[in-house]
């Protein structure tokens, strides 16, 4: 795991994070639900929370989807290739291509999707709210903070590159009681790495 | 747009995956420094873009296999894990093209992604007894 340079994370005294999407994209309820349970992922493994509000210029977290140029100097290109960015903390702007094909799968941990040439939203989305909590890209090739992701595939659950990498920064969740599973066989292959086999939490 | 993921994207609507930009790079496929080949300077605006070729080399790039492309190249390398040969072999080009965050992987110069097995060397000074720990 990695950090951006300096370590930023959010202050002590603000763990109990809110987000909110821009209201131009008149996103449906079931988008909107992806971004939930993505960041209850992180919200499991950490003592932080996060809480959805309506109004989106008084939230922590900043959530839209904008196509090309959209004034933080890092266009996006269309369909494919760069899918998303987000920004450290404490600034909290998330920005997703609007020009790709999403796929809003259903529950459930990671797999594939039906259509190879779509992007599965909620992997993009637990990815990126890695990078709002101060995490860097990984080199661990199965992790959450790996900079790539195949089309045709979900990559949700968090492994340990990335829960050791996010409860550096902010402790553990006392509630958590989570149990890392060893790895699968496919899983192991995949993941295993410099710093060791990351499990899938 | 959004689509659940047992519905099919209407045809229409899918952007072919293979059209985009990035699988063009797949022709450089074998290319190494000290050659010259056209349209490589995309390529050199990917890497600058991902951080691996400093902002400082701004303006127009060239289209020679040139040390800074090579040095851009073995560090993607050492990042994802690849043999690093500083040539654009297959199994490099195969990971420039895939989809990915515009986060990137190199920030001021330095590499975060490959920190790996990073040792942190931390002291406690002062007044009691002198701690020295490293943190793998």
């Amino acid at each position: 795991y990695s950090f951006f340079p300096g370590e930023p994370r959010w202050p002590r005294h603000r763990r109990d994070l809110t987000y909110a999407f821009n209201p131009r994209n008149m996103l449906t309820e079931e988008v909107k639900t992806v971004f939930s349970r993505a960041f209850a992922r992180w919200a499991e493994v950490t003592p932080l929370t996060f809480t959805r509000v309506e109004s989106f210029s008084n939230s922590d977290i900043f959530i839209g989807f904008y196509s090309g140029e959209h004034g933080d100097g890092e266009p996006f290109d269309g369909p494919m290739r760069t899918l998303a960015h987000a920004f450290s903390p404490p600034t909290g702007h998330f920005h997703l291509d609007r020009e790709e094909n999403w796929i809003i799968s259903g529950e459930g941990g990671d797999g594939v999707i039906s259509v190879p040439e779509a992007v599965d939203l909620e992997s993009v989305a637990v990815h990126e709210i890695g990078h709002l909590l101060g995490l860097g890209h990984s080199s661990v090739e199965g992790s959450i903070m790996y900079p790539t992701i195949m089309t045709g595939k979900r990559k949700v659950d968090l492994t340990t590159d990335d829960v050791e990498g996010v409860q550096y920064l902010y402790g553990e969740n006392p509630n958590f009681n989570g149990s890392i599973s060893p790895p699968s066989p496919s899983t192991q292959q995949r993941d295993t790495g410099e710093s060791g086999d990351a499990s899938r939490i | 747009g959004f689509y659940p993921n047992s519905s099919v994207v209407p045809p229409e609507l899918i952007r072919n995956a293979t059209g985009n930009l990035w699988n063009s790079f797949l022709n450089f496929t074998g290319c190494h420094a000290g050659n010259k080949y056209d349209g490589l300077y995309k390529l050199k605006q990917y890497f600058q873009h991902f951080g691996y070729i400093p902002e400082t080399f701004s303006g127009n790039f060239t289209d020679d296999f040139d040390d800074i492309l090579k040095n851009a190249v073995e560090m993607y390398q050492r990042n994802f894990r690849l043999n690093v040969t500083g040539v654009l072999d297959e199994l490099t080009l195969k990971q420039v093209v895939i989809p990915r965050c515009g986060n990137p992987d190199v920030v001021n110069g330095t590499s975060t992604m490959h920190s790996g097995r990073r040792t942190y060397e931390v002291s406690f000074s002062g007044g009691g007894q002198r701690f020295h720990a490293v943190k793998r």
